[in-house]
């Protein structure tokens, strides 16, 4: 997260991070239910094997994972099906994971057709690059929901879609970065609930002077397909 | 395996049962470099990649793309090529290194571009390491008629590339505008969605995915008899194995929606089997199966669960539902795989949920992160 801060212990309990082999931290994700969490579908580009996946959930030192963390097996990677990688279009990926905790805070998924307002403020969260190192405590930025519009004005390399969100700044100046990807963009309504909107997804290179915000995945527009893959692995066993 | 004869020791790309050199050509599949003068490789390339899997999500497979549309190098998609998916002579298996040259004149052209936005040339790519063209260790150089743009491309007119996406995208790219001529579906061997101008490729008709405006593209799809239903993906299946707990169209899509609290009241069990509607049964019903169905409808926990009558007269109407009496012997199944076909209360089931699913709290300590004083 470029332009946040450390975030207070505990702060984010849904963030977690999706951990394959020796290369330690790769993708931020984040909890669902109790044994579901989403990502994006790009964290698996050629590495889509279950087995070589882990999640961590409790952390906030990645360094000093303390006695809060859990660490949990992946069942199975769901990757959406229309996930294209030249236009980096639905790009969500579902994760089982091996077992269930009694210790979570799931973050809630949004109703159908409910999207952040524009100009409203939101948080990322995430242990990705930082414009200068890469950090080991979790980061959170504060950033402003961008109207899809005004957004594609920024990537005129890219085609914005109706399954992508924007957040940031003109600036640039507090993003999501390489290594943030799969994290959370979570939005808090009146009754101090967290709603999960997006998924770090793309944007500009962050650690260089193009400026423009970030892009998310829209999950609301994935809620109805996220409840399926959840059911149908849940309730019909084959 | 760099030598001709390797120690397969730890090498993961050493085949371990013998020492044999274990570099072998292999064809070129990365898209974006198709249409070289070559079609062998072999890995690790020349940026440090040991496959082309990993080629092809790298930083430099983005990055030379669009430095690429700049038109600072006319050879600079070739030379990129020749890093990404080096040449495998399929005689002595050895890599063929582009020529010291070339190298130098993509970089003295193009790392100027990069630095306009704060990047910087890959460092793996250092000159140095290439033989000069003309001395005795075999190297490569653009041929007459190498193609400027790579497959992930489209050629203006003028000759420029600029990324696929950009065709016909509403934006003028192409320094001639050419991008944007002729961008009718047809003549883009695309589909056009009737009543509107959305363009969808051929493979998304009928795929169970809605693309056009009014989902035409997903109508009139499947052509099923009169006893059977058609799934998401079009396939038909019978209506008697419909919500029976069981997948039987290839996307489960006839396990979709089975159970719903539906009526006037909002919150009457009702479940969809065999193509019909009924409601559950009060009979036997208790609170692990008022915590199964709000499970699976993805609410909360029930509070309480109250038998709701039947309205008058309906009771022959109605279709009825009770649940199995070893019910729980199948763990793991949905509500609609344990339940037979009759009632005698003739009473339905209303779950209550006032805690919706427990979700978006976070732990009460710390000041609110909005309200930090300044």
């Amino acid at each position: 997260i470029l332009g946040g801060r450390v975030s207070r212990r505990g702060a984010w309990p849904w963030q977690c991070s999706l951990q394959s082999g020796q290369s330690g931290h790769v993708c931020g994700c984040v909890l669902i239910a109790r044994r579901w969490v989403l990502t994006v579908a790009h964290c698996f580009e050629g590495r889509e094997s279950a087995d070589l996946w882990k999640v961590v959930l409790g952390l906030s030192n990645l360094d000093h994972p303390g006695v809060h963390s859990q660490s949990r097996g992946v069942r199975s990677i769901i990757v959406h099906p229309r996930y294209n990688r030249a236009v980096v279009d639905y790009d969500i990926s579902v994760v089982q994971l091996d077992s269930e905790t009694p210790f979570v805070r799931p973050v809630c998924l949004p109703q159908l057709g409910q999207l952040p307002s524009p100009d409203s403020y939101c948080y990322i969260t995430g242990w990705g690059h930082m414009g200068n190192r890469m950090p080991f405590k979790l980061q959170e930025g504060e950033v402003r929901i961008i109207s899809l519009s005004q957004c594609q004005s920024y990537f005129d390399m890219k085609t914005i879609t109706p399954r992508m969100l924007c957040a940031g700044y003109d600036a640039g100046t507090v993003d999501s970065c390489m290594g943030d990807s799969g994290g959370p963009l979570v939005c808090e309504d009146d009754g101090g609930h967290w709603t999960l909107f997006g998924l770090t997804s793309w944007g500009s290179v962050c650690f260089s002077k193009v400026l423009g915000p970030g892009v998310y995945s829209n999950v609301t527009h994935f809620t109805p397909w996220i409840q399926q893959q959840i059911y149908v692995h849940t309730y019909l066993s084959d | 395996c760099i030598s001709t004869s390797c120690q397969c020791v730890s090498s993961s790309s050493c085949d371990s049962r013998n020492n044999n050199s274990c570099t072998r050509c292999e064809p070129i599949s990365l898209e974006l470099c198709m249409n070289l003068p070559y079609n062998l490789t072999s890995f690790p390339n020349f940026l440090g990649h040991q496959s082309q899997r990993e080629s092809s999500v790298s930083w430099e497979s983005s990055l030379f793309p669009a430095l690429v549309q700049t038109g600072c190098y006319q050879y600079l998609m070739f030379y990129a090529c020749t890093l990404l998916v080096p040449k495998c002579d399929p005689v002595s298996l050895q890599r063929v290194p582009p020529c010291r040259s070339l190298c130098r004149h993509a970089k003295e052209k193009c790392e100027s571009v990069l630095g306009i936005v704060g990047l910087q040339w890959p460092e793996d790519s250092d000159c140095g390491q290439f033989p000069e063209d003309g001395g005795n260790s075999t190297c490569l150089l653009p041929e007459e008629g190498v193609d400027e743009c790579s497959p992930s491309h489209f050629k203006c007119r003028s000759g420029r590339c600029v990324l696929s996406t950009k065709r016909c995208d509403g934006h003028l790219d192409c320094d001639d505008h050419s991008d944007e001529d002729d961008c009718g579906c047809s003549e883009r061997a695309l589909w056009e969605c009737p009543g509107s101008k959305v363009c969808i490729k051929a493979s998304m008709i009928c795929d169970g995915f809605p693309d056009c405006p009014l989902l035409v593209d997903e109508a009139n799809c499947s052509v099923c008899s009169d006893n059977e239903l058609s799934c998401n993906n079009h396939q038909c299946v019978h209506r008697t194995l419909w919500c029976d707990g069981k997948k039987h169209c290839s996307d489960s899509s006839d396990e979709w929606n089975c159970v719903s609290l539906s009526d006037q009241s909002g919150s009457v069990l009702t479940v969809f089997r065999t193509a019909a509607e009924y409601q559950v049964c009060a009979d036997e019903w208790n609170h692990e199966l008022s915590r199964l169905t709000c499970s699976q409808l993805g609410l909360g926990v029930p509070s309480s669960v109250s038998m709701v009558t039947d309205q008058p007269g309906a009771p022959g109407r109605r279709r009825w539902l009770h649940v199995h009496p070893e019910w729980n012997l199948r763990n793991g199944s949905a509500l609609q795989d344990v339940i037979l076909v009759c009632c005698l209360s003739y009473y339905g089931v209303s779950p209550t949920v006032v805690s919706p699913s427990d979700c978006g709290r976070r732990a009460a300590v710390g000041v609110h992160p909005h309200r930090k004083k300044r």
